[in-house]
């Protein structure tokens, strides 16, 4: 059951577009990057998306400038756009690839997944 | 929540190494639910087998041979037993860590040639289909001798390469190329350069070699090349570089952090750097060999917190009589046979050095058969300022390849391997590859007359990264042409 539904009182895709993390699948294959990194071949990345409307949900873990930019813009959507939806925790993974030596090299790349999304 | 096995310590590690494929390609769920480390196949195992698929003769560049059938080995990539993953765990001798894969022999990756391309010239991809790419020649460096087969050879050549006369057989490659400009790529090569590494080379390039030699298997760079030409090796993933990754990859899932293994201590980058010496070929006793290591690639903004030279210790040759010492001392012993008596200190020492880096005795008649020696040469690395190459010396009272540290016949994925670990600071990946990029800015001016811009329509520094940047991230176009 959607939110808005469930509430009752929210329709429409604004609700469901709420800001939170979704799908991303990142495949090096398809993007070309096979050619040098070993592994992982793909992962999931997650990415942010949906809206900061007010009021913010704490589990956003909002900004104080999130909560007053947000409160804004429900005042005069003109004044200021909502806040952004954007990545508030990455993690990092493990990448074994070729360095432009020819030299099999292992990583650990930081901030290649989201693990949470928040309104900033 | 799926369990993995990861060692606690060194000498359990081979757990990590035991771990199949399934575990790599499976999430762990419970902690992460991301997909990681689905590497079922080699990296360029498709891309080969695509190759052998839908390779034709038009497809292949002149004089280029066929495509090996699937079932010829010594052509095959990624090396690995038929049905073997190239991260399924061979079988590990207990107690070393981390597992590696002692008498692997892969076979050699064949020896072809990428199509020439202009620069900046990138094939027509489509989402979710990889274009073929031409197999890759294998990072030998060695004298090409199979078992059995040595090349004629002066008499009393030296046996180890100073670095006057470098073993390598490729040039030193530029590692810069001119900006905005895209490097010559095979037709199956990426459009796009990955963060943090430099999109003004390519990874495949041929390796460094001493200036003065001519590049070697690498196809003459053409109207619109610059620089190096494209890669025309393949770089076979060592044994040990991919259960560091088994390893650390699961260790991510589980939540562990990456510093409780050891060796690694605090690395967040291992780099493992393939010898390029060359075996002596004569029939002396050999009781020193040099080994030579590329490590131009290590970057001044990682600090290095530990390296070791990893040497892979075979069974002996010929087998001789326990208990019979051969007249003369060991170092008059037959060569290639394991020589007699007790425990042989072996020295690990910088070459042209008398400094002793590691030492060790070994017993050739108690040892293990086959499997690697571990010498830490962090001090060596460490207290010498960065040079482009490393050069270690072994010595042995006795005969070396009777100990089992000869190079001849020896399959990449049992020469020795310098690691280096370093801890790299977190840093912006635009702004590690504007770094790069910068640093590649000034060797625009080798570009061929023929194409260098002049002086009045020179492109303004900052541009050059910009446009390096942009062609390192995006789907390259074509080659630029200045107005």
């Amino acid at each position: 059951t959607a939110p808005g539904v469930r509430h009752g009182k929210r329709h429409g895709k604004k609700a469901r577009l709420r800001c939170g993390r979704k799908a991303l699948h990142v495949n090096f294959k398809e993007l070309g990057w096979d050619d040098w990194i070993i592994a992982p071949l793909e992962y999931e990345a997650y990415h942010c998306d949906g809206l900061c409307d007010f009021p913010l949900r704490s589990h956003l873990e909002p900004t104080n400038h999130a909560i007053i930019q947000t409160l804004i813009h429900s005042m005069d959507p003109a004044a200021a756009p909502p806040s952004c939806c954007v990545p508030t925790k990455l993690t990092p993974i493990s990448i074994l690839y070729i360095d432009a030596g020819n030299n099999v090299v292992y990583k650990q790349y930081e901030d290649m997944v989201v693990e949470s999304c928040g309104c900033r | 929540v799926q369990q993995a096995s990861i060692p606690s310590s060194p000498s359990s590690s081979s757990s990590s190494s035991s771990s199949s494929p399934a575990e790599l390609g499976s999430p762990a769920k419970g902690l992460r639910s991301r997909k990681e480390g689905k590497v079922a196949r080699g990296p360029r195992e498709s891309s080969s087998a695509r190759g052998r698929q839908e390779g034709t003769p038009q497809d292949r560049p002149p004089g280029q041979p066929p495509p090996q059938p699937p079932h010829q080995p010594p052509d095959r990539w990624p090396p690995q037993a038929p049905g073997q993953s190239p991260l399924q765990p061979p079988h590990q001798p207990p107690g070393r860590w981390p597992p590696q894969a002692p008498g692997q022999s892969p076979p050699q990756p064949p020896h072809h040639q990428p199509p020439h391309r202009p620069p900046g010239h990138s094939p027509p991809r489509s989402p979710g289909r990889s274009p073929p790419r031409p197999p890759r020649q294998p990072p030998d460096h060695s004298s090409p001798e199979t078992p059995g087969h040595s090349p004629p050879r002066t008499p009393g050549h030296s046996p180890t390469p100073s670095p006057g006369r470098s073993p390598p057989r490729q040039p030193p490659q530029s590692p810069h190329r001119p900006p905005g400009q895209s490097p010559p790529r095979s037709p199956h090569e990426s459009p796009r350069r990955p963060p943090g590494h430099s999109p003004a080379q390519s990874p495949r390039q041929s390796p460094p070699q001493p200036p003065g030699h001519p590049p070697h298997r690498s196809p003459p760079p053409g109207p619109h090349q610059h620089g190096p030409p494209g890669r025309s090796q393949r770089v076979e993933p060592h044994e040990y570089m991919l259960s560091i990754y088994r390893t650390y990859s699961i260790a991510e899932k589980l939540g562990i952090n990456a510093s409780f293994f050891q060796p690694s201590k605090a690395a967040n980058t291992i780099t493992s750097f393939v010898d390029r010496g060359r075996d002596d070929l004569s029939h002396r006793p050999l009781g020193r060999q040099k080994y030579l290591f590329d490590v131009s690639t290590l970057s001044d903004h990682e600090e290095l917190v530990g390296a070791e030279l990893r040497l892979y210790r075979k069974v002996a040759m010929s087998s001789a009589t326990p208990g019979a010492p051969p007249a003369g001392g060991p170092l008059h012993a037959q060569p290639g046979a394991p020589p007699a008596g007790g425990p042989l200190h072996v020295q690990l020492s910088p070459c042209l050095s008398r400094r002793v880096l590691a030492a060790r005795p070994l017993d050739p008649r108690r040892a293990p058969p086959a499997g690697w020696e571990v010498f830490d040469v962090w001090q060596g690395l460490r207290h010498q300022p960065r040079r482009r190459m490393l050069c270690l010396e072994l010595r042995a009272p006795a005969d070396l390849r009777g100990l089992g540290f000869g190079r001849r016949g020896r399959p990449p994925r049992e020469r020795a391997l310098l690691v280096v670990f370093a801890r790299s600071q977190r840093r912006n990946l635009f702004a590690e590859m504007r770094e790069q990029l910068g640093a590649a800015a000034p060797l625009s001016r080798t570009t061929p007359p023929s194409e260098a811009l002049p002086p009045s329509e020179a492109t303004p520094p900052s541009k050059p990264a910009a446009q390096s940047e942009a062609s390192a991230w995006g789907p390259r176009r074509g080659p630029r042409r200045p107005r």
